[in-house]
């Protein structure tokens, strides 16, 4: 593998990396990294997503990618969704998709780093790299290996949330990358027959966490029975995200 | 800090240490293991939490404890709940509870043996560990370093959920700790106004993937307005958790 990891940087021509991270597991980020795949490809770019959550990957999942990655002296080829978004996993070189990788730092950064340098890319205009939850390892090599364009930040209305999201701001500030702004997801829910609104994760903070932090907020996402089943059978590209296209921009 | 290591052992009994996980962030780890906190208390044990969630701790702010912990030659205190359950967690010990801990693997490693080796937990009938997400640092260093009677694993109704769950299941068996169950959180919504039922996450597959793993399936939590407004304002030692008490046992 050693060989094979110059050769695929000199076919790469990607233009912006932007991360999408939160601290907070469970808020929305591989969905938001998904939706932001899909509002880009529509728009007529090039497009890659890199799943760096090594030990909870759900990206390849979202796209009901199942094939396994093509090695060749030159480097790994991506796996291309149906709208030929290439995708890049660990659960894409896994036997199973319920095996478990149970690495310590060095291994997930050494995973990353191999993900970024020997997976031939070629020309992309945007390659999105889906943060796992915390500020360890992962976010780190992503932060300090790559050449990020800026980090898009996702929070949900929880307190807690907010909180975890300031801890990656943090993060991303100390590190000198820009935050391009905050998208808040899992708004509020609509019930589909009433169409009365609840608030099940109380009301929202988004637009005070994105002006503590001096970055604009970018938009929000309800909670969204369809997401959920899309996400599930893998079909994450037909959902009509027209509250995404803005976010994009 | 290496002259006290010792000393707080000889001053722990701590006859049970329950690790509850999911892989997955988000599903509800830190909500189970304060309310399973909770319901052993209303018991009548004596009961710690460990948070091991180094870069995401929630523990805290769900119990909304503000105070920092002392430390004496023996070792460092843990911060008492207001029904006396005893803390633990990075976030006592951060100046905000906004401040990043920007660490790898290795120091987060650090900060879990320190929690359960130099803090003065004292008798203790059952401590509760609140993992983070993913199988990577933290995991193995509470796996490979506390006797663990047993892990409670949290899931919810989402496909993407249940595949996270069992890679978590797969790291479990592998080091040879018994799962004492599954606990299915985010169920479904009940509508506070007209009680209607909806499935916002799909329907759940939480028997099945008990089933699959071979464990007992200890029961349900629905997504409740209550409990994240309980969580924010830190009282979530009134939640009502009926639905507790089985799963407890
Ligand atoms: N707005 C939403 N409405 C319904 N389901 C959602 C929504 N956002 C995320 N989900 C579902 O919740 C789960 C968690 O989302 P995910 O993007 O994996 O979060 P993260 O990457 O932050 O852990 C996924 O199964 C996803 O399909
Ligand atoms: N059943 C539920 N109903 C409403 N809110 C919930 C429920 N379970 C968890 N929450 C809220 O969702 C957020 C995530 O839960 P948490 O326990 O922190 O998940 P994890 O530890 O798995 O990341 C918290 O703010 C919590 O209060």
């Amino acid at each position: 593998q050693e060989a094979s990891s110059p050769l695929a940087q000199k076919l790469n021509d990607v233009k912006h990396v932007i991360a999408v991270m939160s601290g907070k597991g469970g808020v929305g980020k591989s969905l938001v990294s998904s939706l932001l795949a899909v509002a880009l490809r529509r728009e007529g770019q090039e497009v890659g997503v890199l799943d760096a959550d090594i030990t909870g990957p759900s990206i390849p999942k979202m796209f009901g990618i199942h094939g396994h990655p093509v090695a060749n002296p030159l480097g790994i080829l991506p796996v291309k969704s149906s709208l030929d978004i290439k995708v890049m996993s660990i659960n894409l070189l896994l036997p199973s998709e319920d095996d478990a990788v149970v690495w310590r730092g060095p291994l997930i950064s050494g995973a990353i780093k191999q993900f970024w340098e020997e997976v031939i890319w070629g020309r992309l205009d945007t390659l999105v790299v889906d943060l796992p939850p915390g500020t360890s390892d992962a976010s780190l090599t992503v932060m300090q290996s790559m050449p990020l364009s800026g980090i898009v930040l996702v929070t949900s209305p929880q307190a807690l949330a907010g909180m975890v999201v300031r801890k990656a701001a943090k993060m991303t500030q100390h590190l000198g990358i820009p935050i391009l702004g905050v998208v808040e997801n899992m708004s509020y829910f609509a019930a589909p027959d009433t169409g009365k609104r609840y608030d099940i994760f109380g009301p929202s903070h988004a637009r005070e966490t994105a002006t503590q932090l001096g970055v604009p907020f970018l938009g929000q996402l309800p909670l969204d029975p369809q997401i959920a089943e899309l996400s599930d059978e893998g079909r994450i590209e037909e959902y009509a995200a027209e509250a995404f296209i803005p976010i994009a921009q």
